[in-house]
């Protein structure tokens, strides 16, 4: 079942990544190259197709101060309605969990009771409050998510998280659908005379004309 | 759909952070387009641990958040772009550049009125210069601007000034598109409506058949 780091950021290329010009250097690695944060990605079965990972994790050691910008079409998704739910009750978050493949879009309160459980037994295994977890989904809009190959696949996700580059990359895979290429990148710069980073991954190919709020 | 994790160990309070980080999602991911669909998931989760040790940032105004607010900015863009050259059947990103509005939300809006305009898109496709739908993009966009200071080029090329259509090399504008098909390149497209301060970007992506052939097979 679980494809190790190594294997999974193999499976698509990396885009290329321009940035704009500043007083910043660009690092190897994406969410991992800030202090704190580990993730993984693997493939848990849960795309209709093909063997590209499909699920990914990141967290962070301590309490992470967390934002979120979200989609402003009234017909959210489960995970939307429940990040939105988290942020408003709460300013920080340890985890966050990304599935690839179904949408959990017009999926009913069915669809909410996923992200629930998804939620809660994620949280068991890395000793959080279901709370600090957060979660993201993408795929096919209408389609449940494949939640009893999700759940199997949670322990060895956690078992393979890693604060190394490949820890992000595999994250940056496993969150894809149509995409050509992974999308991942992460700078080094200065705040207030001290060494700071910041790093992300993204997915997106079609539907793409955010107005997110 | 476009999903987003970004992390950072900068020290941050929570209010201050929310606020930087709708900033940066406005000044990228607000700023790309592919197809013109606003997806149902779209989602932007930012963390800040604060494990660097740099100094807290408990304000907006101070040189520590502008700092910060310009490596967030970087890093956004950095992937909101990628996302736009990946565009389901693209051949290249598409970059359109609007400058001379009064606001720089006035220049993102014309500029990303520009970047989605399915006529803008083919013709990058097809490898032609259309200057007339690059204007009458930036006209429908809803910022009112005096048509005789509009100023459009095509990379280096320029294709009207003072709202008057110019004479340019139409083949060689033509192999510019086409030279950018080849190797996955940008396009780029610049736009002056006049002479304010306002300045802003969009990117997006041409317009193949494959998107219809891709967008057709990926069914529920």
């Amino acid at each position: 079942m679980a494809t190790t780091v190594e294997d999974t950021s193999s499976t698509i290329p990396a885009a290329p990544i321009s940035l704009p010009e500043g007083p910043w250097k660009q690092i190897p690695g994406g969410v991992t190259a800030a202090k704190g944060f580990k993730a993984s990605g693997m493939y848990a079965g849960l795309r209709v197709s093909g063997k590209k990972p499909d699920l990914a994790l990141i967290t962070c050691d301590v309490d992470a101060t967390a934002a979120g910008a979200f989609t402003t079409n009234v017909v959210a998704a489960a995970p939307v309605v429940y990040c939105k739910k988290m942020l408003e009750m709460s300013k920080t978050v340890r985890a966050v969990l990304i599935n690839a493949g179904q949408a959990n879009a017009a999926t009913g309160d069915a669809g909410y009771q996923d992200v629930l459980d998804s939620v809660v037994t994620l949280a068991r295994l890395l000793k959080l409050k279901p709370e600090e977890v957060l979660i993201e989904s993408t795929g096919v809009i209408g389609q449940r998510i494949k939640k009893g190959a999700l759940l199997q696949a949670l322990p060895t996700l956690v078992n393979m998280l890693s604060d190394s580059v490949n820890g992000g990359d595999a994250a940056a895979v496993a969150i894809t659908t149509t995409d050509l290429v992974s999308k991942s990148v992460a700078i080094e710069s200065q705040v207030g005379g001290t060494p700071i980073r910041v790093g992300g991954i993204a997915k997106g190919s079609g539907m793409i004309h955010p107005n997110m709020a | 759909t476009m999903l987003g994790v970004v992390t950072t160990d900068a020290l941050v309070e929570s209010d201050v952070w929310r606020k930087m980080v709708k900033v940066a999602v406005n000044r990228s991911f607000n700023q790309i387009t592919v197809d013109g669909d606003t997806s149902t998931n779209d989602t932007v989760i930012a963390l800040a641990s604060g494990l660097s040790g740099s100094p807290a940032i408990s304000s907006l105004n101070c040189p520590e958040a502008l700092q910060l607010q310009a490596c967030l900015d970087s890093v956004m863009q950095g992937l909101a772009k990628s996302i736009a050259w990946d565009g389901e059947g693209a051949t290249c990103l598409i970059e359109v550049t609007v400058t001379g509005t009064e606001t720089e939300a006035e220049a993102a809006k014309i500029a990303r009125s520009v970047a989605s305009s399915s006529l803008v898109k083919a013709a990058v496709y097809g490898r032609d210069p259309n200057w007339g739908r690059i204007a009458a993009a930036a006209g429908y966009a809803g910022v009112s601007f005096e048509m005789d200071s509009l100023r459009i080029s095509l990379g280096d090329i320029l294709l009207m000034e003072c709202g008057q259509p110019l004479p340019f090399d139409r083949l060689g504008a033509s192999k510019y598109l086409k030279k950018a098909g080849e190797v996955h390149g940008t396009v780029e497209i610049d736009i002056r409506v006049g002479g304010g301060l306002g300045r802003g970007k969009a990117w997006g992506c041409d317009l193949s058949y494959d998107y219809v052939k891709i967008n057709a097979e990926y069914t529920t």
